[in-house]
Protein backbone atom coordinates (compact mmCIF):
# COMPACT_ATOMS: atom_id res chain seq x y z
CA UNK A 1 0.00 0.00 0.00
CA UNK A 2 1.44 3.08 -0.63
CA UNK A 3 2.60 6.36 1.68
CA UNK A 4 -0.42 8.99 0.82
CA UNK A 5 1.99 13.19 1.63
CA UNK A 6 -0.14 16.12 1.20
CA UNK A 7 1.67 18.93 0.25
CA UNK A 8 -0.16 21.86 1.94
CA UNK A 9 0.28 25.23 2.84
CA UNK A 10 -2.73 28.28 2.36
CA UNK A 11 0.19 30.61 2.30
CA UNK A 12 0.69 31.13 -1.17
CA UNK A 13 3.98 30.85 -3.28
CA UNK A 14 5.76 29.23 -0.56
CA UNK A 15 7.00 26.23 -2.64
CA UNK A 16 4.29 23.54 -2.70
CA UNK A 17 4.25 22.72 -6.42
CA UNK A 18 8.32 23.03 -6.88
CA UNK A 19 8.82 20.58 -3.54
CA UNK A 20 6.10 17.93 -5.01
CA UNK A 21 7.49 18.01 -8.23
CA UNK A 22 11.58 17.84 -7.28
CA UNK A 23 10.34 15.68 -4.20
CA UNK A 24 8.52 12.99 -6.99
CA UNK A 25 11.83 13.25 -9.25
CA UNK A 26 14.14 12.24 -5.86
CA UNK A 27 12.09 8.97 -4.39
CA UNK A 28 11.58 8.07 -8.71
CA UNK A 29 16.12 8.57 -8.48
CA UNK A 30 15.35 5.55 -5.64
CA UNK A 31 13.18 3.10 -7.26
CA UNK A 32 10.22 4.11 -6.44
CA UNK A 33 7.21 4.11 -8.22
CA UNK A 34 5.68 7.63 -7.51
CA UNK A 35 1.76 8.93 -8.33
CA UNK A 36 1.47 12.76 -7.94
CA UNK A 37 -1.89 14.29 -7.76
CA UNK A 38 -2.63 17.69 -9.05
CA UNK A 39 -4.79 19.45 -6.60
CA UNK A 40 -4.76 22.62 -7.72
CA UNK A 41 -6.82 23.97 -10.57
CA UNK A 42 -3.78 26.08 -11.64
CA UNK A 43 -2.15 23.33 -13.03
CA UNK A 44 1.16 23.57 -12.01
CA UNK A 45 2.26 20.57 -10.88
CA UNK A 46 1.29 19.05 -14.71
CA UNK A 47 2.79 22.08 -16.45
CA UNK A 48 5.92 21.48 -14.60
CA UNK A 49 6.02 17.80 -15.53
CA UNK A 50 5.59 18.68 -19.08
CA UNK A 51 1.74 17.53 -19.34
CA UNK A 52 0.37 20.16 -21.87
CA UNK A 53 -3.30 21.25 -21.22
CA UNK A 54 -4.93 19.38 -24.55
CA UNK A 55 -3.30 16.45 -22.80
CA UNK A 56 -5.05 16.27 -19.86
CA UNK A 57 -7.98 14.13 -20.74
CA UNK A 58 -8.88 12.53 -17.53
CA UNK A 59 -7.93 15.02 -14.78
CA UNK A 60 -8.48 14.85 -10.66
CA UNK A 61 -11.99 16.46 -10.95
CA UNK A 62 -13.02 13.31 -12.60
CA UNK A 63 -11.51 11.22 -10.06
CA UNK A 64 -13.29 13.91 -7.40
CA UNK A 65 -16.51 14.46 -8.86
CA UNK A 66 -17.18 12.09 -11.78
CA UNK A 67 -16.46 8.83 -9.86
CA UNK A 68 -13.50 7.66 -12.54
CA UNK A 69 -10.66 5.09 -11.46
CA UNK A 70 -7.74 5.83 -10.15
CA UNK A 71 -5.70 3.55 -12.93
CA UNK A 72 -8.08 5.72 -15.88
CA UNK A 73 -6.99 8.63 -14.68
CA UNK A 74 -3.28 8.13 -13.72
CA UNK A 75 -0.54 8.42 -16.63
CA UNK A 76 3.04 8.15 -16.88
CA UNK A 77 4.70 10.71 -17.20
CA UNK A 78 8.07 11.55 -19.35
CA UNK A 79 10.17 10.85 -16.10
CA UNK A 80 11.51 7.29 -15.11
CA UNK A 81 9.01 6.21 -12.11
CA UNK A 82 6.56 9.10 -11.68
CA UNK A 83 2.83 8.96 -12.72
CA UNK A 84 0.52 11.88 -12.72
CA UNK A 85 -3.04 12.97 -12.27
CA UNK A 86 -2.98 16.27 -14.14
CA UNK A 87 -5.71 19.12 -13.18
CA UNK A 88 -7.25 21.65 -15.29
CA UNK A 89 -9.48 24.51 -14.46
CA UNK A 90 -12.37 22.96 -14.03
CA UNK A 91 -11.44 21.55 -10.68
CA UNK A 92 -11.71 24.89 -9.02
CA UNK A 93 -15.59 24.19 -9.84
CA UNK A 94 -15.75 20.96 -7.77
CA UNK A 95 -16.42 22.20 -4.47
CA UNK A 96 -20.22 23.86 -5.97
CA UNK A 97 -20.57 20.40 -7.78
CA UNK A 98 -20.44 18.39 -4.89
CA UNK A 99 -21.29 20.59 -2.05
CA UNK A 100 -24.75 18.39 -1.26
CA UNK A 101 -22.66 15.35 -1.14
CA UNK A 102 -22.25 14.11 2.51
CA UNK A 103 -19.24 12.52 1.77
CA UNK A 104 -17.50 15.70 -0.30
CA UNK A 105 -14.52 15.43 2.22
CA UNK A 106 -13.67 11.78 1.66
CA UNK A 107 -14.08 11.98 -1.89
CA UNK A 108 -10.12 11.50 -2.86
CA UNK A 109 -9.74 9.24 -0.28
CA UNK A 110 -12.36 6.80 -1.78
CA UNK A 111 -10.92 7.32 -5.16
CA UNK A 112 -7.75 6.49 -4.07
CA UNK A 113 -8.70 3.19 -2.51
CA UNK A 114 -8.24 -0.27 -4.66
CA UNK A 115 -9.44 -3.45 -3.50
CA UNK A 116 -9.21 -2.43 0.04
CA UNK A 117 -5.74 -0.95 -0.48
CA UNK A 118 -4.56 2.63 -0.90
CA UNK A 119 -3.15 3.05 -4.65
CA UNK A 120 -1.22 -0.25 -4.50
CA UNK A 121 0.31 0.06 -7.44
CA UNK A 122 2.50 2.92 -6.35
CA UNK A 123 5.22 3.30 -3.16
CA UNK A 124 4.18 7.09 -2.80
CA UNK A 125 1.14 9.72 -3.08
CA UNK A 126 2.29 13.38 -3.23
CA UNK A 127 -0.73 15.14 -3.41
CA UNK A 128 0.10 19.23 -4.15
CA UNK A 129 -2.65 21.57 -2.97
CA UNK A 130 -3.94 24.47 -3.73
CA UNK A 131 -3.20 27.72 -1.41
CA UNK A 132 -6.55 27.62 0.66
CA UNK A 133 -7.88 25.52 3.06
CA UNK A 134 -11.11 25.06 1.47
CA UNK A 135 -12.60 21.18 0.07
CA UNK A 136 -10.06 20.28 -1.76
CA UNK A 137 -7.06 20.94 0.80
CA UNK A 138 -9.72 19.14 3.41
CA UNK A 139 -9.71 16.14 0.68
CA UNK A 140 -5.94 16.01 0.37
CA UNK A 141 -5.62 15.91 4.44
CA UNK A 142 -8.34 13.56 4.63
CA UNK A 143 -6.92 10.38 2.11
CA UNK A 144 -3.58 11.16 3.42
CA UNK A 145 -1.35 9.29 5.71
CA UNK A 146 0.92 12.48 6.79
CA UNK A 147 1.46 15.79 5.58
CA UNK A 148 4.46 18.18 4.41
CA UNK A 149 4.21 21.64 4.73
CA UNK A 150 6.91 24.14 3.00
CA UNK A 151 7.83 26.98 5.02
CA UNK A 152 9.01 30.08 2.85
CA UNK A 153 11.71 31.59 4.94
CA UNK A 154 9.38 34.70 5.44
CA UNK A 155 7.53 37.28 7.80
CA UNK A 156 4.19 36.35 6.37
CA UNK A 157 4.80 33.03 6.24
CA UNK A 158 4.82 32.18 9.97
CA UNK A 159 1.50 33.68 10.72
CA UNK A 160 -0.46 31.37 8.71
CA UNK A 161 0.76 28.19 10.36
CA UNK A 162 -1.02 28.19 13.29
CA UNK A 163 -4.34 27.84 11.30
CA UNK A 164 -3.02 24.95 8.88
CA UNK A 165 -2.27 23.18 12.50
CA UNK A 166 -5.41 24.09 13.53
CA UNK A 167 -7.33 22.37 10.65
CA UNK A 168 -4.98 19.43 10.66
CA UNK A 169 -6.15 18.61 14.15
CA UNK A 170 -10.20 19.27 13.19
CA UNK A 171 -9.32 16.25 10.43
CA UNK A 172 -7.81 14.30 12.01
CA UNK A 173 -11.16 14.50 14.83
CA UNK A 174 -13.59 14.14 12.00
CA UNK A 175 -12.27 12.22 9.49
CA UNK A 176 -8.79 10.73 9.59
CA UNK A 177 -7.55 10.19 13.10
CA UNK A 178 -4.49 8.49 11.21
CA UNK A 179 -2.89 11.76 9.63
CA UNK A 180 0.36 12.96 11.03
CA UNK A 181 2.75 15.42 10.38
CA UNK A 182 5.46 14.00 7.81
CA UNK A 183 7.47 17.38 8.62
CA UNK A 184 7.78 21.09 8.07
CA UNK A 185 10.57 21.99 5.28
CA UNK A 186 12.07 25.56 5.15
CA UNK A 187 11.92 26.74 1.63
CA UNK A 188 13.57 29.65 -0.58
CA UNK A 189 16.36 29.77 2.32
CA UNK A 190 18.58 32.50 1.75
CA UNK A 191 21.66 32.22 4.30
CA UNK A 192 22.62 36.13 3.52
CA UNK A 193 19.30 37.16 4.89
CA UNK A 194 18.67 38.12 8.87
CA UNK A 195 14.69 37.53 8.28
CA UNK A 196 15.63 33.48 7.03
CA UNK A 197 17.82 33.03 9.98
CA UNK A 198 15.01 35.06 11.88
CA UNK A 199 12.64 32.35 10.55
CA UNK A 200 14.30 29.01 10.89
CA UNK A 201 15.15 30.14 14.32
CA UNK A 202 11.77 30.47 15.31
CA UNK A 203 10.08 27.38 13.41
CA UNK A 204 13.14 24.98 15.19
CA UNK A 205 12.22 26.68 18.78
CA UNK A 206 8.40 26.31 18.11
CA UNK A 207 8.33 23.07 15.93
CA UNK A 208 11.59 20.98 17.10
CA UNK A 209 11.65 18.30 15.36
CA UNK A 210 9.02 18.63 13.31
CA UNK A 211 11.10 20.76 11.29
CA UNK A 212 13.59 18.59 8.57
CA UNK A 213 17.28 19.51 8.95
CA UNK A 214 17.01 19.63 5.05
CA UNK A 215 16.74 23.50 4.15
CA UNK A 216 15.92 24.26 0.11
CA UNK A 217 17.69 27.26 -0.59
CA UNK A 218 16.33 30.10 -3.04
CA UNK A 219 17.99 28.80 -6.46
CA UNK A 220 17.12 30.36 -9.92
CA UNK A 221 17.39 26.93 -11.52
CA UNK A 222 14.67 25.84 -9.44
CA UNK A 223 11.92 28.54 -11.22
CA UNK A 224 13.85 28.06 -14.39
CA UNK A 225 13.65 24.17 -14.13
CA UNK A 226 9.25 24.66 -15.08
CA UNK A 227 9.87 26.64 -17.77
CA UNK A 228 11.93 23.36 -19.52
CA UNK A 229 9.47 21.26 -18.22
CA UNK A 230 11.08 18.87 -16.31
CA UNK A 231 11.82 18.86 -12.29
CA UNK A 232 15.21 20.38 -11.47
CA UNK A 233 17.19 17.08 -10.92
CA UNK A 234 16.58 16.61 -14.47
CA UNK A 235 17.17 19.98 -15.67
CA UNK A 236 20.47 20.49 -13.71
CA UNK A 237 21.30 18.04 -11.50
CA UNK A 238 24.28 19.85 -9.81
CA UNK A 239 22.37 22.58 -8.91
CA UNK A 240 22.11 23.82 -4.89
CA UNK A 241 18.13 23.26 -5.32
CA UNK A 242 18.63 19.34 -6.78
CA UNK A 243 21.14 18.66 -4.26
CA UNK A 244 18.30 20.02 -1.12
CA UNK A 245 15.45 17.73 -2.78
CA UNK A 246 17.78 14.89 -2.54
CA UNK A 247 18.55 15.34 0.78
CA UNK A 248 14.81 16.16 1.38
CA UNK A 249 14.21 12.44 0.40
CA UNK A 250 17.04 10.62 2.15
CA UNK A 251 15.42 12.20 5.21
CA UNK A 252 11.94 11.34 4.08
CA UNK A 253 12.97 7.42 3.32
CA UNK A 254 14.65 7.37 6.55
CA UNK A 255 11.76 8.28 8.53
CA UNK A 256 9.69 5.56 6.55
CA UNK A 257 12.37 3.16 7.92
CA UNK A 258 11.84 4.21 11.83
CA UNK A 259 7.84 3.74 11.46
CA UNK B 1 -17.13 58.59 -4.49
CA UNK B 2 -14.24 56.93 -3.87
CA UNK B 3 -12.42 55.18 -6.75
CA UNK B 4 -12.57 51.33 -5.78
CA UNK B 5 -9.37 48.86 -7.08
CA UNK B 6 -9.30 44.93 -6.63
CA UNK B 7 -5.46 43.72 -5.84
CA UNK B 8 -6.34 40.27 -7.29
CA UNK B 9 -4.57 37.29 -8.79
CA UNK B 10 -5.54 33.32 -8.09
CA UNK B 11 -1.60 32.63 -8.09
CA UNK B 12 -0.18 32.50 -4.27
CA UNK B 13 2.54 34.51 -3.26
CA UNK B 14 2.71 36.98 -6.21
CA UNK B 15 2.63 40.33 -3.93
CA UNK B 16 -0.78 41.14 -3.95
CA UNK B 17 -0.79 42.02 -0.37
CA UNK B 18 3.00 43.93 -0.48
CA UNK B 19 1.17 46.13 -3.14
CA UNK B 20 -2.13 46.50 -1.70
CA UNK B 21 -0.37 47.89 1.63
CA UNK B 22 2.04 49.57 -0.13
CA UNK B 23 0.14 51.28 -2.77
CA UNK B 24 -1.91 52.36 -0.09
CA UNK B 25 1.05 54.15 2.08
CA UNK B 26 2.25 55.95 -1.35
CA UNK B 27 -1.91 56.98 -2.06
CA UNK B 28 -1.67 58.51 1.37
CA UNK B 29 1.32 60.17 0.82
CA UNK B 30 -0.03 62.13 -2.07
CA UNK B 31 -2.73 63.32 0.56
CA UNK B 32 -5.36 60.69 -0.07
CA UNK B 33 -7.69 59.18 2.30
CA UNK B 34 -7.73 55.20 1.73
CA UNK B 35 -9.40 52.67 2.93
CA UNK B 36 -7.94 49.16 2.86
CA UNK B 37 -10.11 45.98 2.95
CA UNK B 38 -8.34 42.35 3.55
CA UNK B 39 -10.35 39.76 2.26
CA UNK B 40 -8.08 37.26 2.78
CA UNK B 41 -8.59 34.86 5.74
CA UNK B 42 -4.69 34.94 6.81
CA UNK B 43 -4.96 38.14 7.65
CA UNK B 44 -1.72 39.54 6.09
CA UNK B 45 -3.25 42.91 5.35
CA UNK B 46 -3.89 43.65 8.69
CA UNK B 47 -0.93 42.28 10.33
CA UNK B 48 1.59 44.42 7.98
CA UNK B 49 -0.40 47.44 8.93
CA UNK B 50 0.09 46.96 12.74
CA UNK B 51 -3.44 45.48 13.73
CA UNK B 52 -2.66 42.96 16.25
CA UNK B 53 -5.17 40.02 16.16
CA UNK B 54 -7.04 40.90 19.26
CA UNK B 55 -7.72 44.04 18.33
CA UNK B 56 -9.88 43.03 15.42
CA UNK B 57 -12.73 42.96 16.77
CA UNK B 58 -15.51 44.03 13.64
CA UNK B 59 -14.01 42.30 10.58
CA UNK B 60 -14.50 42.34 6.45
CA UNK B 61 -16.63 38.68 7.74
CA UNK B 62 -19.17 41.00 9.39
CA UNK B 63 -19.45 43.27 6.36
CA UNK B 64 -19.95 40.65 3.91
CA UNK B 65 -22.14 38.10 6.37
CA UNK B 66 -23.71 40.09 9.77
CA UNK B 67 -24.14 43.05 7.20
CA UNK B 68 -22.42 45.15 9.77
CA UNK B 69 -21.80 49.01 8.59
CA UNK B 70 -19.05 50.37 6.70
CA UNK B 71 -18.38 52.93 9.38
CA UNK B 72 -18.11 50.44 11.72
CA UNK B 73 -15.93 48.63 11.04
CA UNK B 74 -13.30 50.56 9.39
CA UNK B 75 -10.57 51.68 11.64
CA UNK B 76 -8.11 53.92 11.18
CA UNK B 77 -4.61 52.19 11.08
CA UNK B 78 -1.28 54.07 12.95
CA UNK B 79 -0.57 55.46 9.37
CA UNK B 80 -2.21 58.89 8.72
CA UNK B 81 -4.74 58.35 5.22
CA UNK B 82 -4.71 55.00 5.80
CA UNK B 83 -8.04 53.12 7.15
CA UNK B 84 -8.50 49.16 7.38
CA UNK B 85 -11.37 46.47 7.43
CA UNK B 86 -9.56 43.95 9.04
CA UNK B 87 -9.51 40.07 8.22
CA UNK B 88 -9.88 37.11 10.58
CA UNK B 89 -9.51 33.46 9.68
CA UNK B 90 -13.29 33.71 10.37
CA UNK B 91 -13.46 34.73 6.91
CA UNK B 92 -12.64 31.43 5.56
CA UNK B 93 -16.17 30.09 6.40
CA UNK B 94 -18.22 33.09 4.83
CA UNK B 95 -18.41 31.51 1.50
CA UNK B 96 -20.60 28.80 3.25
CA UNK B 97 -22.28 30.95 5.59
CA UNK B 98 -24.08 33.10 2.67
CA UNK B 99 -24.29 30.00 -0.21
CA UNK B 100 -27.80 30.11 -0.39
CA UNK B 101 -27.98 33.80 -0.75
CA UNK B 102 -28.97 34.88 -4.03
CA UNK B 103 -26.70 38.04 -3.57
CA UNK B 104 -23.84 36.68 -2.93
CA UNK B 105 -21.54 38.10 -5.62
CA UNK B 106 -22.90 41.63 -4.27
CA UNK B 107 -22.59 41.36 -1.01
CA UNK B 108 -19.06 43.61 -0.25
CA UNK B 109 -20.89 45.57 -3.78
CA UNK B 110 -23.17 46.63 -1.08
CA UNK B 111 -21.91 46.61 2.15
CA UNK B 112 -19.46 49.27 0.37
CA UNK B 113 -22.20 51.53 -1.08
CA UNK B 114 -23.23 54.42 1.53
CA UNK B 115 -26.33 56.78 0.56
CA UNK B 116 -26.09 55.74 -2.74
CA UNK B 117 -22.27 56.50 -3.43
CA UNK B 118 -19.44 53.93 -3.02
CA UNK B 119 -17.52 54.71 0.28
CA UNK B 120 -17.70 58.22 0.30
CA UNK B 121 -15.95 59.58 2.99
CA UNK B 122 -12.41 57.87 1.01
CA UNK B 123 -10.95 58.84 -2.05
CA UNK B 124 -9.62 55.15 -3.14
CA UNK B 125 -10.40 51.44 -1.69
CA UNK B 126 -8.20 48.45 -2.37
CA UNK B 127 -8.92 45.12 -1.57
CA UNK B 128 -6.15 42.57 -0.59
CA UNK B 129 -8.13 39.31 -2.60
CA UNK B 130 -6.76 35.81 -1.31
CA UNK B 131 -5.03 33.32 -3.64
CA UNK B 132 -8.16 32.08 -5.18
CA UNK B 133 -10.78 32.34 -7.54
CA UNK B 134 -13.58 31.99 -5.04
CA UNK B 135 -16.71 33.60 -3.69
CA UNK B 136 -14.70 36.13 -1.91
CA UNK B 137 -12.55 37.57 -4.82
CA UNK B 138 -15.38 36.97 -6.98
CA UNK B 139 -17.14 39.87 -4.40
CA UNK B 140 -14.22 41.82 -4.78
CA UNK B 141 -14.61 42.07 -8.58
CA UNK B 142 -18.13 42.79 -8.36
CA UNK B 143 -17.75 45.67 -5.82
CA UNK B 144 -14.72 47.17 -8.14
CA UNK B 145 -13.99 49.84 -10.56
CA UNK B 146 -10.91 48.00 -11.92
CA UNK B 147 -8.61 45.31 -10.82
CA UNK B 148 -4.97 45.66 -10.50
CA UNK B 149 -2.96 42.25 -11.09
CA UNK B 150 0.45 41.64 -9.25
CA UNK B 151 2.84 39.40 -12.06
CA UNK B 152 5.37 37.71 -10.35
CA UNK B 153 8.39 37.46 -12.97
CA UNK B 154 8.29 33.53 -12.60
CA UNK B 155 7.19 31.04 -15.24
CA UNK B 156 4.51 29.76 -13.30
CA UNK B 157 3.15 33.32 -12.65
CA UNK B 158 2.04 33.84 -16.47
CA UNK B 159 0.47 30.27 -16.55
CA UNK B 160 -2.67 31.72 -14.35
CA UNK B 161 -3.09 35.28 -16.24
CA UNK B 162 -5.22 33.88 -18.48
CA UNK B 163 -7.94 32.28 -16.29
CA UNK B 164 -7.73 35.41 -14.60
CA UNK B 165 -8.56 37.30 -17.60
CA UNK B 166 -11.60 35.18 -18.02
CA UNK B 167 -13.16 35.67 -14.98
CA UNK B 168 -12.87 39.36 -15.15
CA UNK B 169 -14.69 38.98 -18.20
CA UNK B 170 -17.45 36.44 -17.20
CA UNK B 171 -17.73 39.17 -14.27
CA UNK B 172 -18.40 42.15 -16.38
CA UNK B 173 -20.77 40.04 -18.15
CA UNK B 174 -22.93 39.07 -15.65
CA UNK B 175 -22.48 41.21 -12.16
CA UNK B 176 -20.31 44.60 -13.17
CA UNK B 177 -20.14 45.94 -16.34
CA UNK B 178 -17.61 48.75 -15.52
CA UNK B 179 -15.08 46.33 -14.19
CA UNK B 180 -12.03 47.51 -16.42
CA UNK B 181 -8.19 46.39 -15.57
CA UNK B 182 -6.60 49.18 -13.76
CA UNK B 183 -2.92 47.44 -15.11
CA UNK B 184 -0.72 44.05 -14.43
CA UNK B 185 2.33 44.91 -12.55
CA UNK B 186 5.65 43.10 -12.61
CA UNK B 187 6.76 42.16 -9.07
CA UNK B 188 9.96 40.61 -7.88
CA UNK B 189 11.83 41.53 -10.68
CA UNK B 190 15.31 40.89 -10.82
CA UNK B 191 17.18 42.43 -14.08
CA UNK B 192 20.34 39.98 -13.26
CA UNK B 193 17.76 37.22 -14.13
CA UNK B 194 16.91 35.52 -17.36
CA UNK B 195 13.50 34.78 -16.50
CA UNK B 196 12.65 37.88 -15.23
CA UNK B 197 13.42 39.90 -18.41
CA UNK B 198 11.61 36.71 -20.53
CA UNK B 199 8.43 37.47 -18.06
CA UNK B 200 8.48 40.89 -18.43
CA UNK B 201 9.19 40.61 -22.82
CA UNK B 202 6.13 37.98 -22.80
CA UNK B 203 3.81 40.56 -20.73
CA UNK B 204 4.44 43.48 -22.51
CA UNK B 205 4.04 41.71 -25.73
CA UNK B 206 0.91 40.36 -25.18
CA UNK B 207 -1.04 42.80 -22.94
CA UNK B 208 0.72 45.77 -24.17
CA UNK B 209 -0.37 48.88 -22.32
CA UNK B 210 -2.02 47.27 -19.87
CA UNK B 211 1.47 46.50 -18.38
CA UNK B 212 2.50 49.62 -15.50
CA UNK B 213 5.52 51.10 -16.94
CA UNK B 214 6.95 51.10 -13.33
CA UNK B 215 8.33 47.46 -12.25
CA UNK B 216 8.78 46.15 -8.20
CA UNK B 217 11.96 44.97 -8.12
CA UNK B 218 13.15 42.27 -5.25
CA UNK B 219 14.01 43.96 -2.65
CA UNK B 220 14.47 42.46 0.92
CA UNK B 221 13.42 45.73 3.03
CA UNK B 222 9.67 45.01 1.26
CA UNK B 223 10.09 41.63 2.88
CA UNK B 224 11.10 43.18 6.23
CA UNK B 225 8.38 45.72 6.72
CA UNK B 226 6.12 43.29 7.87
CA UNK B 227 7.37 42.26 10.68
CA UNK B 228 7.97 45.81 11.80
CA UNK B 229 4.21 46.02 11.26
CA UNK B 230 4.83 49.05 8.78
CA UNK B 231 4.60 49.48 5.20
CA UNK B 232 7.86 49.75 3.68
CA UNK B 233 7.69 53.64 2.99
CA UNK B 234 7.62 54.32 6.53
CA UNK B 235 10.06 51.14 7.45
CA UNK B 236 12.40 52.24 4.85
CA UNK B 237 11.57 55.53 3.14
CA UNK B 238 15.14 55.44 0.79
CA UNK B 239 14.62 51.61 -0.09
CA UNK B 240 14.19 50.60 -3.79
CA UNK B 241 10.87 48.81 -2.82
CA UNK B 242 9.55 51.46 -1.43
CA UNK B 243 10.59 53.82 -4.37
CA UNK B 244 8.84 51.87 -6.67
CA UNK B 245 5.68 52.02 -5.33
CA UNK B 246 5.84 55.68 -5.50
CA UNK B 247 5.85 55.62 -8.53
CA UNK B 248 3.45 52.93 -9.10
CA UNK B 249 0.83 55.61 -7.08
CA UNK B 250 2.00 58.17 -9.78
CA UNK B 251 0.85 56.25 -12.91
CA UNK B 252 -2.22 54.96 -10.94
CA UNK B 253 -2.76 59.21 -9.68
CA UNK B 254 -2.12 60.20 -13.58
CA UNK B 255 -4.15 57.45 -15.15
CA UNK B 256 -7.58 58.58 -13.22
CA UNK B 257 -6.63 62.25 -14.16
CA UNK B 258 -7.12 60.96 -18.15
CA UNK B 259 -10.24 59.05 -17.11
N1 LIG C 1 13.82 27.33 -3.55
C1 LIG C 1 13.42 28.13 -4.55
N2 LIG C 1 14.26 29.02 -5.08
C2 LIG C 1 13.86 29.86 -6.06
N3 LIG C 1 12.63 29.90 -6.57
C3 LIG C 1 11.73 29.04 -6.09
C4 LIG C 1 12.06 28.10 -5.06
N4 LIG C 1 10.96 27.37 -4.79
C5 LIG C 1 9.99 27.83 -5.60
N5 LIG C 1 10.45 28.82 -6.39
C6 LIG C 1 9.69 29.64 -7.36
O1 LIG C 1 8.82 30.47 -6.59
C7 LIG C 1 7.52 30.49 -7.16
C8 LIG C 1 6.52 29.91 -6.15
O2 LIG C 1 6.75 28.52 -5.98
P1 LIG C 1 5.56 27.47 -6.17
O3 LIG C 1 4.74 27.83 -7.35
O4 LIG C 1 6.16 26.12 -6.11
O5 LIG C 1 4.76 27.76 -4.82
P2 LIG C 1 3.30 27.24 -4.45
O6 LIG C 1 3.25 27.23 -2.97
O7 LIG C 1 3.02 25.98 -5.15
O8 LIG C 1 2.37 28.41 -5.03
P3 LIG C 1 0.75 28.41 -5.04
O9 LIG C 1 0.39 28.83 -3.64
O10 LIG C 1 0.36 29.42 -6.08
O11 LIG C 1 0.33 27.02 -5.38
C9 LIG C 1 7.59 29.69 -8.44
O12 LIG C 1 7.78 30.59 -9.51
C10 LIG C 1 8.80 28.79 -8.25
O13 LIG C 1 9.43 28.49 -9.46
N1 LIG D 1 9.26 42.94 -4.41
C1 LIG D 1 9.50 42.10 -3.39
N2 LIG D 1 10.76 41.82 -3.05
C2 LIG D 1 11.04 40.93 -2.05
N3 LIG D 1 10.10 40.27 -1.35
C3 LIG D 1 8.82 40.51 -1.66
C4 LIG D 1 8.43 41.43 -2.67
N4 LIG D 1 7.07 41.47 -2.73
C5 LIG D 1 6.64 40.61 -1.80
N5 LIG D 1 7.67 40.03 -1.14
C6 LIG D 1 7.61 38.99 -0.09
O1 LIG D 1 7.20 37.79 -0.76
C7 LIG D 1 6.22 37.10 0.01
C8 LIG D 1 4.94 37.03 -0.80
O2 LIG D 1 4.37 38.30 -0.95
P1 LIG D 1 2.84 38.59 -0.54
O3 LIG D 1 2.52 37.91 0.73
O4 LIG D 1 2.62 40.05 -0.63
O5 LIG D 1 2.11 37.86 -1.75
P2 LIG D 1 0.56 37.53 -1.87
O6 LIG D 1 0.28 37.43 -3.32
O7 LIG D 1 -0.22 38.48 -1.08
O8 LIG D 1 0.49 36.06 -1.20
P3 LIG D 1 -0.86 35.21 -0.96
O9 LIG D 1 -1.16 34.60 -2.30
O10 LIG D 1 -0.49 34.19 0.10
O11 LIG D 1 -1.90 36.18 -0.48
C9 LIG D 1 6.07 37.87 1.31
O12 LIG D 1 6.88 37.25 2.28
C10 LIG D 1 6.57 39.27 0.96
O13 LIG D 1 7.13 39.91 2.06
MG1 LIG E 1 1.36 25.48 -6.36
MG1 LIG F 1 -1.68 38.05 0.39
Amino acid sequence: TARIIAIANQKGGVGKTTTTINLAAALAEHGKRVLLIDLDPQGNASTGLGLAAPDRTLTSYDLLVEGAVLGSVAVASEFPGIWICPATSDLSSAEMAVIENPRRMMLLREALRVGGYAAPAFDYVLIDCPPTLGLLTINALVAADSVLVPLQSEFFALEGLSQLVLTVREVRQTANPDLRFEGIVLTMYDGRNRLSQLVEADARETLGDLVFKTIIPRNVRLSEAPSFSKPVLQYDSASRGAAAYRALAIEILALQETR
